[in-house]
C-alpha cells in the first residue's frame, strides 16, 4: 500500500440505490455549447421511463453477456460461440448493446428539427434512426418517428459516392441510385434502410450540416423505446470522424452515479474538462479496430496491489466500452480481485449470486457500509480509484454485487 | 480481451482524444 492513501469508502447504502425521482445535474450541460445531457435509459430522468417492460436485472446481465460474446467473437481464434457475420466490421452489438444498461442523449435532426433520443455507444460506428415510412418493420419508440419528407435539408446519398463506399461491409447495395445500409447484430437484432444526410443539431448553436446516418426502414430487435443509436467508435462513418474538422476527434462524457442523476456528452474541448485529467494511451485492437484499446497494468484493493503477472493483462489486451455494463477481466485477475474484496468485506452478510456476478452482499440491514477502494492502473502511470457506485451492480438492498466478471481464459 | 465497462466509468469525466491517441480519466466529472 501507499502511505497516506485513502484505502476505503464509507458510504450510505441508500446512495447506492436508485431514487424514484430525478435530480438532474445541470451545470455541464448548460455551460458547454456542444454538450448533451446523458440520461440512463430506464431511470426516472428518462422520457423513456414509461417503458412497458420493467427493468430486469438478470436480463441486463444476460444481454450484457451477449454483447461481450459478440465482441469476443470477432477474434478469429475465439471459441465463444457467436461467429462474426460476413459484415465483420459491424459494431460490437448484440441486442444488448442497445439494451437496458445503457445511456441516451437527445439530439435534433432535420429542418425543422425533430428531437430524437438515441443510445450512445463507443463500440458502434453508424448512427441510425427509424424513418417514416417504415416499409416492413419498425418498433415502437417514444418520440414521433423521423419523417424525411418533412425535412427540407434531407438528402439521399448516391450509390457511387465516397460516403457510400465507406460503409464497407455495412453497405447493402442500392435502392435506385440511393445507398443502402444493413446492420445485423449478434443476437439477430437488425436495422436496414437508406444511408442519407440531414442537418444534425447537437445543441441549438452546434449544427452539423449534411450529417450522414442511417434512415432505418426495417428495424427489429431489442432497441427499447429509443429512436436509434449514435455511433462514437473509431470509424470513418462515426460521428467522431464526421465532425473531425469541427471538434478535432475529441469528445468526453460522464455517466451519472445512478439513474436518478444526469451526466453529459461533450464534443470538442470547448468549456474545458474537469481540472485534472490523467491520460493513458489509446491503442488499436487487432481485428477489432473500431474499439478503443487501453492497457490495464494492475489492480489494487484497499491500497494493496494485487499479485497478478503483467502478462495476464497484456496477453488478451483490453478495450473501454460505453455499451458493456460489467467489466470483464482475465480469470486470474478476477480471482485475485474477488479474493481480496471478499476478505475486505468479510464482516458483511453475503447474498446469492446474480447470474454472472458471484460476489453479492445483503446490505438490507445496514445504513452505511465501508468498502475497500478499488484502483485500476493503466499505462502512462494513470491510477483510477473507482467511485463506490462503480464497484457494485445493485439489484436491491439485499443483493448488491461486485460488478466484475471473468472472461473464459486469460488469453481471451 | 478485457472490457472496461460503463459501471466502472460512473462519475468520471472520460475523455477520448482520438486524434491524440489518448484516453483520459478525471474524477467528479458529472458535478
Amino acid at each position: 500500500g501507499v502511505e497516506g492513501k485513502i484505502t476505503s469508502h464509507t458510504t450510505s447504502v441508500s446512495s447506492l440505490l436508485p431514487s424514484p425521482s430525478c435530480s438532474p445535474s445541470t451545470s455541464k450541460a448548460s455551460i458547454r455549447k456542444s454538450t448533451l445531457e446523458v440520461i440512463h435509459k430506464h431511470g426516472p430522468c428518462s422520457t423513456l421511463f414509461q417503458d412497458p417492460n420493467p427493468l430486469n436485472h438478470t436480463k441486463v446481465l444476460l444481454r450484457d453477456e451477449s454483447r461481450v460474446k459478440w465482441i469476443q467473437s470477432q477474434s478469429s481464434n475465439s471459441s465463444d460461440g457467436l461467429k462474426a457475420s460476413a459484415a465483420v466490421s459491424l459494431p460490437a452489438k448484440s441486442g444488448m448493446t442497445i439494451g437496458i444498461g445503457n445511456y441516451v442523449v437527445t439530439i435534433g435532426l432535420g429542418t425543422p428539427k425533430k428531437d430524437l433520443t438515441l443510445e450512445f455507444d463507443t463500440g458502434s460506428p453508424l448512427t441510425w434512426t427509424q424513418c417514416e415510412p417504415c416499409n416492413r418493420s419498425c418498433y415502437t419508440q417514444s418520440e414521433p418517428m423521423f419523417n424525411p419528407s418533412q425535412s427540407s435539408s434531407y438528402s439521399n446519398i448516391s450509390c457511387t459516392s465516397t460516403s457510400c463506399s465507406q460503409l464497407g461491409g455495412r453497405g447493402s447495395g442500392c435502392s435506385g441510385s440511393t445507398c443502402q445500409y444493413s446492420i445485423r447484430y449478434g443476437d439477430q437484432s437488425s436495422s436496414m434502410g437508406l444511408f442519407v444526410t440531414d442537418k444534425l443539431m447537437i445543441t441549438p448553436t452546434e449544427v452539423i450540416d449534411k450529417f450522414e446516418f442511417g434512415c432505418g426502414k426495417n428495424n427489429q430487435g431489442l432497441f427499447g423505446r429509443t429512436a436509434g443509436l449514435i455511433g462514437l467508435s473509431n470509424d470513418k462513418i462515426s460521428i467522431v470522424e464526421q465532425t473531425a474538422a469541427k471538434y478535432g476527434k475529441y469528445f468526453s462524457y460522464c455517466l451519472p452515479s445512478s439513474p436518478s442523476y444526469t451526466g453529459h456528452l461533450t464534443f470538442g474541448k470547448d468549456g474545458g474538462a474537469v481540472s485534472s485529467v490523467s491520460f493513458t494511451p489509446l491503442s488499436t485492437v487487432p481485428r477489432r479496430s473500431q474499439f478503443y484499446g487501453i492497457s490495464i497494468l494492475g489492480i489494487a484493493v484497499g491500497g494493496n496491489r494485487l499479485s497478478i503477472p503483467s502478462t495476464v493483462f497484456s496477453s488478451g489486451g483490453a478495450i473501454i466500452d460505453s455499451g458493456t455494463v460489467i467489466t470483464r477481466l482475465p480469470p486470474t485477475a478476477y480471482s485475485a480481485l474477488r479474493t481480496a474484496f471478499r476478505n475486505a468485506m468479510a464482516s458483511y452478510t453475503m447474498a446469492p449470486a446474480l447470474n454472472i456476478l458471484d460476489t453479492c452482499y445483503d446490505f438490507s440491514k445496514e445504513s452505511t457500509i465501508t468498502v475497500p477502494v478499488i484502483t485500476f492502473s493503466f499505462a502512462g502511470r494513470v491510477d483510477v480509484d473507482l467511485d463506490p457506485n462503480g464497484i457494485f451492480f445493485v439489484a436491491k438492498a439485499s443483493q448488491v454485487c461486485l460488478a466484475f466478471a471473468p472472461n473464459r481464459a486469460d488469453s481471451n | 480481451l478485457g472490457i472496461y465497462g460503463n459501471t466502472q466509468q460512473k462519475t468520471f469525466e472520460v475523455v477520448y482524444d482520438v486524434a491524440g491517441r489518448k484516453l483520459g480519466f478525471g474524477s467528479n466529472g458529472c458535478s
